[in-house]
């Protein structure tokens, strides 16, 4: 009964029922054995548009380096505590990519949390004073990746003290 | 007497889902090109 | 019909320019919605005749373009072939999905209303070029189209948010439409592309599995193709390629997806050979992910006391489509209720479990499979609900009666099982066995049943021959390479464990040391 979706797609080919003799199924399956899609048949030419294109030397990488896509590389990033700002760098320039759930993926292994109303990460300077279901409040340290203005100090770790994280801001 | 399962190169005590590095049913090499994601609309 | 003078120099240079916006560098969106806006004005795009000439077209430009690019070398290894240029492929792939992101939606048709138009252009395409090459049909081009189509038809694009189910499903009918039975020289690459990690999982997952029913029937498709080959345990080497690509994916489907290959167990049995044991035991072996299945091995362990025994497994195959296609089912049913003509009606059954001689011929057995399949369960299953309905009211009084069997041991069920095992011969018991051995599984009340109704013809035929039969049909497949089902493990431990059987001192045991010994180690590594 499962004809019943929209099958007015399997009409039998040129011959009656479209079923063949097992014989002739068998000479053509081997046939195919010779004819394997490939791993390549698989994959697509990686196509890189960048966000903002600019004409830079041809002797420049056109493309990304594969590595910037094995998550090895970061972690590794992750683990060194100098790696930390080019994890915020791929997070806040390489919207909806996979180095920015790899970068994500890494800043939360370091206890960083994202805020969604603020747009920006936390991480808990100290035990909170106070935590609820709902928040919890203490002194945090942030990720300031504001340069607006004249204010040249964005781009930086902050301390913010009393603050309330509300953990329905939470992603 | 069947062939030993484990030898297909399936990890099948692993804690992750197997259909997300699995890349043909003719190798036992992981998929390539990058796996699945989702980034929440909260990151763009 | 031939195709409008001039059309095919029209497509071609709608084509030749397609191309060219695309390999512009940076070509934008809007360059490509213009180009779709301007195909739609041509009327190219109407889903009528005219635009599946088009489609049709453009499919074999693009494989020609393909297959002229390829040099063959000879005998299996093949790395001497030169790579496949899918260029022209990968551009026509863009097209349609381009034509499907951007075609005009104030018209009042939806977005997709095309796909299944244009899957049906290439479906068309593929079996024709399959009919006419034969053996040097090339399947490469067409794996090389859907696999572009699977990877950005089942994109997370927003634009096709809410749509992919209709998507998918679209693709499940072209794959249907393709399926090894019918071109049978592009079984491989179909294999690979039903399993793909953007087909398989999001069909198996996207809408509260209601994609269930499609994969079902693709491998259902699959098995079919196979089956005949399957039979014979001797595989050539490209069948044995195939049969091993199909363990891999029922393994990732045993791991990710236990429940859906528990539900339809069997649908699935249907249609695998009874001697193909090991891949019948993986999907015979599922169990749900939230139930722990305790170690068959332990000592003294309580069946009885386990809660999930009482509970029905979910089939969502059709058990009983077999018994209405015979038009038994009312009579088994009947019967059920009321015993009534007892033994003339169980001899009819006897003879409609057989196959006509040309039926016979083709099924390689004299038996209708799928009939003593759903027999066996249809009848089990109407038998546990009818006595689960009276079990409390009886079980008190049978047990102070000192009849050591629960109370569901009796019946017309029973009637029906026993006069199979004990008329049929050698190769419809053999069958009637694999139909009840297949539903020994997880914790289940079919499990639970059937293994006691297995036990019970074991001690109550009284023939030796039958009890042999009983014990090759468990030990088969247990001699396999795992996995195999809890059920079936329990019931074999049960029944060389448990003195009521008096197992060991049947002769058959012991007729050949490597007999003996095999049943040592069996029992052996059951605990």
């Amino acid at each position: 009964d499962l004809g019943a979706i929209g099958d007015g797609l399997s009409t039998p080919p040129a011959n009656p029922g479209g079923v063949h003799d097992q014989s002739y199924n068998l000479q053509m399956l081997e046939a195919a054995f010779y004819k394997l899609p490939q791993p390549k048949d698989s994959e697509r030419a990686k196509s890189y548009t960048p966000r903002h294109p600019a004409v830079t030397p041809p002797s420049y990488p056109q493309v990304q380096a594969p590595i910037v896509n094995n998550p090895a590389f970061w972690e590794r990033l992750g683990a060194d505590n100098y790696g930390t700002d080019t994890l915020f760098f791929a997070f806040y320039y390489q919207q909806n990519t996979y180095q920015q759930f790899l970068a994500a993926k890494e800043l939360k292994k370091q206890s960083w949390r994202y805020h969604r109303k603020y747009n920006t990460w936390f991480q808990r300077h100290e035990e909170p004073k106070v935590a609820t279901d709902d928040f919890e409040q203490g002194t945090y340290v942030y990720f300031d990746f504001h340069i607006a203005n004249d204010e040249q100090h964005g781009w930086c770790q902050r301390i913010k003290t009393d603050f309330t994280f509300e953990y329905n801001y939470l992603e | 007497l069947g062939i030993d399962l484990t030898t297909l190169g399936l990890n099948l005590n692993s804690a992750d889902n197997l259909h997300k590095t699995f890349g043909s049913p003719w190798s036992d090499e992981p998929a390539k090109g990058d796996p699945e994601f989702n980034v929440p609309q909260c990151y763009y | 019909e031939p195709d409008p003078a001039g059309f095919r120099e029209q497509v071609s240079m709608l084509f030749a320019e397609w191309y060219r916006i695309c390999e512009l560098p940076g070509a934008s969106e809007s360059a490509y919605a213009h180009y779709v806006i301007q195909l739609h004005q041509s009327g190219l795009l109407k889903g009528d005749d005219a635009s599946d000439r088009f489609f049709r077209l453009l499919m074999e430009l693009s494989v020609s373009h393909c297959l002229s690019s390829e040099v063959i070398s000879s005998g299996p290894s093949q790395s001497h072939l030169v790579p496949l240029s899918f260029l022209a492929i990968d551009i026509y792939a863009k097209l349609v999905y381009s034509v499907l992101k951007f075609y005009p939606v104030d018209q009042g048709v939806s977005k997709l209303s095309l796909l299944p138009k244009v899957l049906a252009v290439t479906v068309k395409f593929i079996q024709k070029d399959s009919e006419e090459k034969k053996i040097s049909f090339n399947p490469r081009p067409y794996f090389r189209l859907f696999i572009n189509w699977l990877l950005d038809f089942c994109s997370l694009e927003p634009v096709f948010d809410g749509a992919n189910f209709q998507v998918l499903t679209a693709l499940a009918n072209a794959f249907h439409a393709l399926q090894p039975l019918k071109v049978p020289g592009f079984s491989f690459a179909w294999l690979e592309l039903v399993s793909h990690r953007s087909f398989m999982p999001k069909l198996l997952t996207a809408n509260a599995q209601k994609g269930w029913p499609y994969f079902q029937r693709l491998l259902v498709d699959l098995f079919q193709f196979m089956e005949p080959f399957l039979r014979n345990a001797e595989l050539g080497e490209a069948v044995h390629f195939l049969y091993k690509g199909t363990l891999r994916v029922l393994l990732v489907l045993l791991h990710d997806y236990p429940e859906f290959l528990c539900d339809y167990h069997f649908s699935f049995c249907d249609v695998i050979p009874p001697s193909c044991i090991q891949m019948r035991n993986i999907i015979l072996s599922a169990f749900p992910r939230n139930m722990r299945l305790p170690d068959p091995s332990t000592p003294n362990l309580k069946i009885d006391l386990l809660a999930e025994i009482s509970q029905s497994p979910r089939i969502l195959s059709e058990v009983d489509a077999a018994l209405k296609t015979k038009q038994i089912k009312s009579d088994i049913d009947e019967y059920l209720k009321t015993r009534q003509q007892g033994s003339l009606f169980l001899t009819e059954l006897k003879q409609k479990v057989l196959l006509s001689p040309t039926e016979s011929a083709r099924a390689g057995t004299r038996y209708n499979v799928p009939l003593i399949n759903s027999l066996v369960l249809y009848v089990g299953m109407l038998a546990i609900q009818q006595l689960q309905a009276r079990t409390a009211a009886h079980s008190q009084s049978m047990a102070s009666s000192g009849v050591s069997y629960p109370v569901y041991l009796v019946g017309a069920a029973l009637d029906i099982f026993q006069s199979f095992i004990m008329d049929l011969d050698t190769e419809g018991r053999y069958l009637f066995l694999n139909a009840v051995a297949n539903q020994l599984r997880y914790p289940n009340n079919h499990t639970h049943y059937f293994s006691f109704i297995l036990l019970y013809l074991f001690s109550e035929s009284n023939q030796e021959v039958i009890q042999e039969q009983i014990t090759r049909v468990l030990l088969e497949r247990l001699i396999v390479n795992r996995p195999h089902p809890w059920g079936l493990l329990i019931t074999f431990i049960e029944l060389i464990k448990n003195p009521r059987y008096n197992f060991w001192s049947r002769s058959f045991t012991r007729c050949a040391p490597e007999i003996e010994k095999l049943f040592e180690s069996v029992s052996r590594s059951c605990g």
